[in-house]
């Protein structure tokens, strides 16, 4: 869970 | 949109580097080249594949298209291709289908195959720019055969970064590995260069199941990079001079 967090925060919205 | 590689190997070896990480993804088509941005169903790791127009023998996009596909089914379709055949992409406005075809350099056998196009919702995210605190640059061979032989003894490797030299770390029920690649430089066979860029030291933990599947990219590429900050997503570079390149992003493993 804490890796997704850092993926999903890293590839973020444009 | 068409357009047309004259073998069909690099297309193959690109299919073949990222289909086991993600299943079904957009490719999506400008007229600068076909790209594809994916994260892993787990949300650990994330490929962005670049095919520049200027890599393909020719290439046209009359119009920005986005092309649902699953990635398996690509491959099943260019297992039909002979590495030496060249392949062409087809697809016409608004059509559910993409057209591939392969033909012989002799022109005596041209196969054509359809593949229907999925629906993908496509969510618009972005890669940032970033600056890393370590850079390193190395041959690819090197990278897939120290990840190979330290997943034999762990499930984990953590990549430390020094001025000179970088190590890599793995400890499991059975005991320890470790290896450690040290900057030379080489004028004359530059893929053979280990080259350290290093602002501050990092040192990183990162899931080797992973970094097996990137390593799959390697026969693309004599030369690999590595980028890392501290608590940052590593980024793995494939280049393929004048073709585009592979990167994959791998979110480290942070202590609890």
């Amino acid at each position: 869970a804490i890796f997704q967090k850092v993926m999903d925060d890293f590839y973020v919205a444009i | 949109f068409e357009a047309k590689w004259d073998h069909a190997s690099t297309l193959k070896k690109v299919i073949d580097a990222v289909k086991d990480l993600i299943g079904d993804t957009s490719w999506d088509c400008t007229n600068t080249g076909m790209s594809l941005q994916s994260m892993d169903s787990s949300h650990v790791a994330l490929v962005h594949v670049l095919l520049k127009s200027e890599g393909f023998e020719s290439y046209r996009c009359d119009r920005n298209v986005s092309m649902g596909i699953s990635l398996n089914s690509m491959a099943k379709v260019l297992k039909c291709a002979g590495n030496d055949d060249s392949v062409t992409l087809r697809h016409e406005s608004e059509s559910s289908v993409v057209n591939f075809a392969f033909e012989s350099h002799k022109e005596e056998r041209v196969s054509e195959f359809e593949l229907k196009l999925m629906n993908i919702d496509t969510e618009h995210l972005g890669i940032p720019e970033t600056e890393y605190d370590s850079i390193i640059k190395m041959p690819s061979a090197d990278l897939r055969r120290t990840c190979a032989d330290l997943s034999q003894f762990g499930d984990s490797v953590t990549i430390s970064c020094a001025k000179s030299d970088v190590r890599f770390e793995t400890s499991g029920d059975i005991g320890t590995g470790n290896v450690r690649l040290s900057a030379r430089g080489s004028s004359d066979k530059p893929e053979t260069e280990i080259a350290i860029e290093m602002i501050n030291p990092v040192s990183l933990t990162f899931a080797l199941k992973y970094l097996n599947f990137f390593t799959k990219a390697a026969p693309l590429s004599d030369t690999v990079k590595l980028c890392m900050s501290n608590n940052h997503p590593l980024c793995v570079e494939f280049p393929m001079p004048e073709v585009g390149y592979i990167r994959y992003y791998l979110a480290p493993k942070i202590d609890e």
